[in-house]
């Protein structure tokens, strides 16, 4: 199995989610998080004077799914999170050694 | 007019060309023509904005990179291939307003593995390398096996791929036959040799790519290059396409201020340049010239 | 050594702390996250609208833990963060190649 | 590539950013976490009571980096988020089996 982890623009979740809906993955994991890169932060006004915030709000989802359905996913949420302009974020896969469905005990593919 | 004058006079226009064209196209980098059109109508005022929100006037790596090949060049009185990697090195490290992705792994490796050379590399057909190999032609002036040596060369600290090793050698000719005098016909002939050898450059029929995969940035450069008559009209309309405008621009403006000169860069802009970037270029053209080969009687 | 990283109801932390404790595992890091499975989110009222709200908090633990040490934290997790009811969570077991404690320097073992 | 993730005091990500911005590192997310380990939690006062909190706060960093930069972005993480007082943190290093730029659809290094 696979950890499939996205950093995306916040804007982007909902369309995300609907596209990993359509090909039947439902179950994710989401964290706001902070992005550091190439895509300028906003600048604030702070007691009249103007500041640079170096970085982005961004959004992580993590996604476990099996083997044969990374390539897919990972291309759904791809496309479906991509803007074309820089910032649109990155996505990680890792090996997950072993899956638990807390409620049942359930192991490896029959927990996900 | 072919005097050592003029000689210095086409270089400096070069370098401030290239200034001009950056600052000029950071405004619309990354908009669509028609998104440019509706926000400006014509784009043809350095203004800065643009996604990196600049102040009017403010260049952007493509200035900078190439300022950092002439700094280390001046430095070193001479070629110094180390000497621009710790050159670019200093710049990356000192916050610049934009930093291309190919270009900041190399000189990351280049701080972290002392790496001069990076590995051949499908990806790295970008425009980085070609936007500042400008200085490299003023410092080969007379030499044109000698700028193609160092036009690779400072290239391969970043990029490392055929088309952009062909991108950089043809820029760094054509600005040095401008610079030279020699008629556009002979900086056709080296766009032509280019697009010859690699087809993706063809630029009789433009068609509207303006992105940073070098093949694409070239061939608007090349197309509104000599569709054009002047310095400014050629500027206009590269930079009103936007994609990857301040990079096309500022190869369009080193080629284009090399060929009709400093008289010839409207002096709205020019003046409107970040005075420090301005007065650097200006010494910098000089005294590159002057270590030519050239120059040099060599 | 491995993380084992623990998607849990919120309410349950405290008591997954405690029987971690109790096995003599202190050390962890906490996040919350927002989950979305099949336990169906909540309904919200907005300006006199009802919304359902589909994700819901959830816990995120991650706990280092040596290779031999693993079985056992994934046993007293999966026990204390049970209710039996959707939406309890999921247990995953990734491989963790180094481990430094920044204080020391001290590098695999030593270092959790 | 590999995953760099270090759990560091907040006050340090200033620091820390600034060390891996000197060797050319700048892409990273980071994420606000609660830390339990040896170092314990502040008292806080609450309606008259006073309540131990044992979490600390603590500042997430990843950064995905290729696997021959390892060693150095581990050490200069390690050195600039030191402050050699209890609490200082930890970094993991985990193996990453893909990594996308979303906005380019680059793939493997040319994706960090
Ligand atoms: N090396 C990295 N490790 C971890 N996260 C990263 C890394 N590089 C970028 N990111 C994440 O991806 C986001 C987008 O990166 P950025 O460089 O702004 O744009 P792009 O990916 O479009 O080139 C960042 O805000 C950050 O959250
Ligand atoms: N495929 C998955 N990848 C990552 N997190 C998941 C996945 N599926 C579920 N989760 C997490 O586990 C939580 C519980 O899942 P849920 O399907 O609601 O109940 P249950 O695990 O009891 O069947 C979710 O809220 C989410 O945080
Ligand atoms: N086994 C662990 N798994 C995950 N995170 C841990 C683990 N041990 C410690 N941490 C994290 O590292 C932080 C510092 O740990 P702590 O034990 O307080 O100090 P020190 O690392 O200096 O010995 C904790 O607040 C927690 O976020
Ligand atoms: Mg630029
Ligand atoms: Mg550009």
């Amino acid at each position: 199995m696979k950890k499939i982890e996205a950093i995306i623009k916040p804007f982007k979740l909902d369309e995300v989610k609907e596209s990993l809906n359509d090909i039947g993955v439902q179950g994710m994991t989401v964290s706001e998080v902070k992005g550091f890169g190439r895509q300028k932060g906003h600048t604030e006004l702070y007691r009249g004077a103007e500041y640079v915030v170096d970085f982005l709000p961004k959004i992580k989802l993590e996604i476990i799914v099996p083997d044969d359905l990374v390539a897919q996913v990972v291309e759904v949420v791809e496309k479906s999170a991509r803007t074309g302009r820089i910032g649109d974020g990155k996505i990680f896969v890792t090996n997950v050694e072993e899956v638990v469905r807390i409620r049942t005990g359930e192991r490896g593919h029959d927990a996900i | 007019d072919h005097g050592s004058g003029a000689i210095v006079r086409r270089a400096t226009a070069s370098l401030l060309g290239l200034a001009v064209g950056d600052a000029l196209g950071a405004t619309t980098e990354f908009m669509k023509p028609e998104d440019i059109r509706r926000q400006y109508g014509v784009h043809e005022r350095i203004r800065g904005g643009g996604w990196l929100n600049l102040p009017p006037g403010r260049v952007t790596d493509d200035t900078e990179m190439s300022q950092c090949v002439a700094r280390a060049i001046l430095a070193k009185g001479g070629w110094d291939l180390a000497a621009v990697a710790e050159e670019f090195a200093r710049w990356l490290r000192g916050n610049p307003v934009d930093v291309g992705s190919t270009c900041r792994r190399g000189i990351r490796d280049y701080i972290l593995k002392r790496q001069l050379s990076t590995p051949p590399n499908e990806w790295d057909a970008g425009n980085g390398a070609a936007m500042r190999v400008a200085p490299v032609a003023l410092f080969a002036l007379g030499d044109e096996e000698l700028l193609a040596r160092l036009a690779v060369e400072q290239a391969r600290l970043t990029h490392n791929h055929p088309l952009s090793d062909a991108s950089c050698v043809t820029v760094a000719r054509m600005v040095h036959r401008g610079i030279l005098g020699t008629p556009m016909a002979g900086l056709r002939a080296a766009a032509e040799e280019l697009a010859g050898r690699h087809p993706e450059f063809r630029f009789e029929r433009y068609e509207g790519n303006a992105t940073a995969y070098v093949a694409d940035t070239l061939r608007t450069v090349f197309h509104d290059f000599f569709s054009t008559r002047t310095f400014e009209e050629c500027l206009v309309r590269i930079v009103n396409r936007g994609g990857d405008a301040d990079t096309a621009g500022a190869i369009a403006g080193a080629v284009a201020g090399a060929h009709y000169g400093l008289e010839a860069i409207p002096r709205r802009w020019l003046v409107a340049l970040d005075p420090a970037v301005r007065k650097e270029l200006t010494e910098a053209a000089k005294k590159l010239v002057r270590l030519s080969p050239l120059f040099r009687g060599a």
